[in-house]
């Protein structure tokens, strides 16, 4: 995946990191310190739609290039920039009982964007 | 981009960077609580020591690990329950266990349920303890007996009892109550109830959240 850096408007990870302690929440969540929420942002031309994220294949340049030539006749929805591949957050926490609890919540973390 | 131009993706005016984290950082709070059925943070009523915090994570991590859900609507989790004494006399300890009604209501089933407990023996002496699982009936709010156990314990330390069927029922509707009925003498004197580190606790694994899910869906 391509981790946005400086100005760059394709699509790309944006990176935000949520400190507990920061909004309050480091007294319930006894592990992690916080939360990596990355999100997905940028434009995905039709020629590099179908991109996954990572270095294209040969077969996928050879496409896009197809497309792209293509791209005047072509109709029907654009692109967009999802996320390709997520993990999971793993939380220690109190709950209300003061019980501790230990869950592992899926897909909470983006780990790579690319264009569908 | 600059606060007053137009987003590139969704087209909509741009918001100024501080506003847009404060947005984000109520989109992850919101994100949290969701997936952890929570309609709001908690509020810690007794806070824990972190003695009893790091005695209790020793031993949760010595417990054997349980399969994954096949299901991946619901979640599994691990949850720690530490004792509140209830009313006891001379001859018997009542331990009450409270599992979040959250959870409970999002739909919750125990997998598996162990108590852990602390003892205290004087040397080459080995003493029996009965364990009563007292449930609330439908019918009355007096606390029946659902079954008991009989433990046998020769060395100091702590020991981990598994739970049957009919306490990890009583988990799952929320609140589960132990009797200690020590046999003799020594056995009175040899459970460590208080104390920050060697408090009895409920370690339980359980699956949350299928039927709350598939509802939402």
């Amino acid at each position: 995946g391509i981790d946005c850096q400086g100005g760059s408007r394709m699509c790309c990870r944006q990176e935000f990191f949520v400190d507990f302690r920061e909004i309050g929440w480091h007294d319930w969540i006894i592990q992690p310190e916080g939360y990596a929420m990355n999100f997905c942002i940028g434009q995905c031309p039709l020629h590099i739609a179908g991109m996954p994220g990572i270095a294209a294949s040969f077969h996928t340049a050879v496409l896009n290039l197809l497309k792209a030539n293509t791209a005047a006749g072509t109709t029907g929805g654009g692109s967009c920039c999802v996320p390709t591949s997520r993990r999971p957050l793993s939380l220690l926490y109190y709950d209300r009982d003061s019980n501790i609890v230990k869950t592992d919540i899926p897909d909470m973390v983006v780990e790579a964007c690319g264009c569908s | 981009p600059r606060a007053g131009g137009q987003c590139p993706a969704c087209g909509g005016p741009t918001l100024d960077l501080e506003s847009q984290r404060e947005l984000l950082l109520d989109l992850a709070k919101r994100s949290i609580l969701d997936k952890l059925h929570l309609r709001q943070r908690p509020t810690l009523n007794h806070p824990v020591s972190r003695a009893a915090l790091r005695t209790a994570l020793q031993r949760l991590h010595g417990l054997p690990q349980g399969a994954l859900p096949e299901d991946n609507r619901e979640q599994e989790c691990e949850i720690i329950s530490f004792a509140k004494t209830g009313l006891s006399t001379i001859n018997q300890t009542r331990l009450d266990f409270h599992f979040s009604s959250d959870r409970t209501a999002g739909g919750m089933e125990v997998q598996q349920a162990s108590l852990m407990f602390f003892v205290q023996l004087p040397s080459n002496t080995t003493w029996t303890l009965k364990l009563r699982v007292l449930v609330l009936s439908p019918y009355n709010t007096n606390l029946t007996l659902a079954t008991q156990y009989l433990l046998e314990v020769n060395a100091s330390g702590w020991h981990q009892l598994l739970l049957g069927p009919e306490a990890q029922a009583a988990c799952s509707q929320g609140h589960l109550t132990l009797e200690l009925v020590p046999e003799d003498q020594v056995a009175r004197s040899s459970v460590i109830l208080g104390g920050a580190a060697h408090r009895p606790f409920v370690a339980a694994r359980v699956r949350v959240g299928g039927k709350h899910r598939i509802r939402r869906r």
